[in-house]
């Protein structure tokens, strides 16, 4: 059961870049976020490398996702259903059900695995300005 | 049609900083 399907993962789903240009979700590609974050000002990509997969303690159906997030290595985990879509550096949507996801959403997804890097979005920190890049 | 921003396509992950 699966209630609350968040809809910008369907297929054809409009999703409006921080440039401005709008894009179908199954249209996305690394750049496209990577460009976003410059130009949107407050955000920041990370790389987030999926360290572990397994069926979360807490709730059941759900799988726990372990991350080492940006330089510093943060170790991060989530819980996420099965089928949510994450989208990993050149290689694009990828989650640890591809099945689900084209059933729920009809979106490809190549299989997550671990050493996948995804994309992720954090808050721009103003402690290392070696970052910021002057047009 | 929605449209939907790109941010909220991909995991907001915060670093868990302690100090």
């Amino acid at each position: 059961p699966a209630p609350s399907n968040p809809s910008h993962f369907m297929k054809g789903a409009i999703i409006q870049l921080a440039t401005g240009e709008l894009k179908r979700v199954e249209d996305l590609q690394t750049q496209d976020f990577v460009r976003s974050a410059e130009v949107s000002g407050g955000l920041k990509i990370d790389s987030s490398m999926v360290v572990d997969i397994r069926a979360s303690q807490q709730r059941p159906g759900l799988v726990s996702l372990h991350f080492t997030v940006g330089e510093q290595q943060s170790k991060v985990t989530i819980d996420v259903p099965p089928e949510h879509p994450f989208f990993v550096f050149g290689q694009g949507w990828s989650s640890c059900s591809p099945e689900r996801t084209a059933q729920l959403y009809g979106l490809a997804c190549h299989h997550l695995q671990v050493g996948d890097v995804c994309v992720s979005i954090t808050l721009q920190q103003q402690m290392q300005p070696q970052q910021h890049k002057q047009p | 049609v929605p449209v939907f921003p790109w941010h909220s396509l991909v995991p907001f992950l915060a670093p868990t900083q302690s100090d």
